[in-house]
């Protein structure tokens, strides 16, 4: 469970970081 | 939503952007970048935090489309230009403020905020030494004038 829950919780930070790079055009 | 413990730091980035959220969006928008930015790096994991972080990038994503046709949304150099014009006006009016011997909530809180915007000039870059100066004197003006007027002392 615990590994599960730690690639969620990186898979959902990589989404941020995705978005904030979109959102300061730098994709 | 309220601000987890967590990210104390960027609380006072968080009120000025609530501030000026219609008297200028612009620094508004900018305000919550830094937060953005900021919180990523303190804390990104815990649950609460990346709710927040989501909301507020929701937030920043929705200001963007509004503030589609401004120049200093699109184009962060002239955005760059825009805080760091604001911070400057901010900075001078308390100076001279002080430098005439008034001492008041307005100019402590003028301080304060330009120095909240000095730290939001580092989102387009490392920040000059001018800019760095000026926010460790203002911050340390309006702390200082703060703690005299607490203690019913004339700042020298």
């Amino acid at each position: 469970t615990g590994s599960v829950g730690t690639s969620v919780a990186s898979a959902e930070q990589d989404e941020l970081s995705q978005r904030l790079a979109r959102l300061r055009d730098q994709v | 939503m309220a601000v987890p413990a967590q990210f104390k730091a960027i609380q006072h980035h968080l009120r000025t952007a609530q501030e000026h959220e219609k008297r200028d969006p612009v620094v508004a928008y900018y305000c919550r970048l830094y937060a953005m930015q900021t919180g990523m790096k303190v804390d990104s994991k815990s649950p609460e935090c990346r709710k927040f972080l989501v909301k507020l990038m929701d937030q920043l994503e929705t200001m963007k489309k509004e503030l589609s046709d401004n120049d200093s949304i699109n184009q962060e150099v002239v955005g760059n230009a825009h805080i760091e014009n604001y911070a400057l006006k901010m900075f001078l009016y308390a100076d001279n403020e002080d430098r005439a011997q008034r001492f008041h909530k307005n100019m402590i809180k003028s301080f304060y905020t330009s120095s909240l915007l000095f730290d939001v000039l580092s989102v387009f870059g490392e920040l000059s030494e001018e800019n760095i100066q000026h926010r460790k004197y203002a911050r340390w003006k309006a702390t200082y004038i703060h703690t005299c007027l607490k203690n019913g002392d004339t700042p020298q």
